[in-house]
C-alpha cells in the first residue's frame, strides 16, 4: 500500500491514484492494481470483477431506490428504510427478470395467466431474505364508451380487475394441472397506469433454502365482477405483445426485487 | 515554544479529517458500478500533540499515552490519528451474473477523526 497508493497534497483535495513512485515497472503497477482490486472485491462480497455486457438494463425501480437512499447524504442508513415494507434489517436489494425463453412455452400462454420463473441462486448463502416483491406494470386503457351493464352492480366494477399471484408448489405433469397456492392478490383499475407490488417473500425464502422447490409463480388476471378471464388482459404487462418495442418491454416487464440481510452489522466502539 | 526557537521547524498539523475522493473511473470500475461515480472517502492525518485538546476526540488511554510520550518519546510512540466515526454509502452495481444490486456498505466514509 505504501508504494502503491499516493495521496497527493497534505490537507488539500486529494485523489486516490495508483502510482509507481518507488520501483516504477509496468508489471508492478499491474500487480498493485490487482491487489487493490481483489481486496476491494472481497470487501464488496464479490468473487471476481464483474464484466457486464454492453448496455445492461438497469431497472428504473432500482435507480429510484438508490436515489431515495442517497436523497439525504448526511443520513444514509446501513439498512433500507422502505415505506410499507417490513424489510428494515435488509441492506441489499437485488433485481431479477424472469427467464425469457419460457415465453415460448405453450402452457404459459393459456388464458390470462402467466408463469414466471426467476433464478435466484445468485443470492449468497450467508444472506437472509427479509423481503421480496413481484412488480407488475399495468398500462391504463382508454375506454371511451361506457361498458354494458349486464346486472344491477354499478358499471364502475367493470373497470376493476383482480391480479392473483400463486406460488407453484408442483408443476403440471402431462395433461394434468399444477398444484399452486395463492400468496398475494390485488384489485386494480384498468383505466390507470401503475406499478403494482406483490409480496412473495414466503415463496422466495423457500426457493433460497431449497432450489428444487423453485417452480416459479403464476400470475392470473380476472374480472372482479364475475371472476372470468379478463377481455383486457393486455392491460397488465404479463408478456411482451408483438407491437411492443424491445426497449419498452425492458421498462415494463415483470420484475422481482429481493431484500436481503448479509448480517454485517455496524461495529460499535467501546468506551 | 523551545522547538520553534531552536530550529524554526515547521510543526506538523494536528490530527484532523482530510479530503480524499475515490473515483471509480480511475480504477476502471465505472463499467460495473452504476452509481455513484465515486465517493468522498476522506482520511485522518496529523499529530496528536501533548496536551490533547478536546476537539481531538481522544480516549483516556490516548491522553495517558501522549503524556508518557511527551516525557519518554523514545520508548512510547504518539497516539494514532484514526477515524472515530464512519458512515455508510449506497452503491448500485452489476454483479458477476449481470444482476443489478443496490447495497449499503457500512463504515465507508470518515466522518470524524481522533487520537486513539
Amino acid at each position: 500500500e505504501s508504494t502503491a497508493t499516493r495521496m497527493s497534497g497534505d490537507g488539500e483535495d486529494s485523489k486516490l491514484t495508483v502510482g509507481t513512485a518507488s520501483n516504477g515497472g509496468k508489471g508492478s503497477k499491474q500487480e498493485v492494481i490487482q491487489a487493490f482490486e481483489s481486496s476491494l472485491l472481497s470487501m464488496f462480497g464479490l468473487k471476481s470483477r464483474p464484466r457486464p455486457r454492453k448496455n445492461p438494463v438497469i431497472p428504473q425501480y432500482m435507480l429510484d431506490l438508490y436515489l431515495e437512499q442517497v436523497k439525504n447524504p448526511d443520513d444514509i442508513q446501513v439498512n433500507f428504510n422502505i415505506r410499507d415494507k417490513s424489510v428494515s434489517s435488509a441492506n441489499t436489494a437485488r433485481s431479477f427478470f424472469h427467464r425469457e425463453t419460457e415465453e415460448d412455452y405453450e402452457e404459459s400462454r393459456v388464458g390470462s395467466s402467466r408463469h414466471y420463473r426467476f433464478q435466484i441462486d445468485t443470492i449468497p448463502d450467508n444472506e437472509v431474505v427479509t423481503g421480496a416483491e413481484l412488480r407488475l406494470y399495468c398500462q391504463g386503457i382508454n375506454i371511451s364508451s361506457p361498458m354494458t351493464n349486464t346486472d344491477d352492480r354499478p358499471s364502475e366494477y367493470q373497470f376493476l380487475h383482480r391480479i392473483n399471484v400463486h406460488e407453484i408448489l408442483e408443476p403440471a405433469d402431462e395433461g394434468g394441472e399444477s398444484i399452486k397456492r395463492l400468496i398475494d392478490s390485488k384489485v386494480v383499475d384498468i383505466r390507470n397506469s401503475s406499478w403494482e407490488s406483490f409480496d412473495i417473500r414466503p415463496a422466495v425464502a423457500k426457493w433460497k433454502a431449497s432450489q428444487e422447490e423453485n417452480h416459479g409463480v403464476e400470475v392470473e388476471l380476472t374480472e372482479v365482477q364475475n371472476s372470468q378471464i379478463s377481455p383486457h388482459k393486455d392491460h397488465v404487462r404479463l408478456r411482451r405483445s408483438s407491437d411492443l418495442a424491445a426497449s419498452e418491454w425492458q421498462r415494463q416487464r415483470p420484475l422481482l426485487i429481493t431484500y436481503t440481510d448479509d448480517g454485517k452489522r455496524p461495529t460499535r466502539s467501546k468506551r | 515554544n523551545s522547538e520553534r526557537k531552536k530550529g524554526g521547524r515547521k510543526l506538523k498539523p494536528n490530527c484532523r479529517r482530510r479530503s480524499l475522493y475515490v473515483d471509480f473511473s480511475d480504477v476502471g470500475w465505472n463499467d460495473w458500478i452504476v452509481a455513484p461515480p465515486g465517493y468522498n472517502a476522506f482520511y485522518c492525518d496529523g499529530e496528536c500533540p501533548f496536551p490533547l485538546a478536546d476537539h481531538l476526540n481522544s480516549t483516556n488511554h490516548a491522553i495517558v499515552q501522549t503524556l508518557v510520550h511527551s516525557v519518554k518519546a523514545s520508548a512510547v510512540p504518539q497516539a494514532c490519528c484514526v477515524p472515530t466515526e464512519l458512515s455508510p454509502i449506497s452503491m448500485l452495481y452489476l454483479d458477476e451474473y449481470d444482476k443489478v444490486i443496490l447495497k449499503n456498505y457500512q463504515e465507508m466514509v470518515v466522518e470524524g477523526c481522533g487520537c486513539r
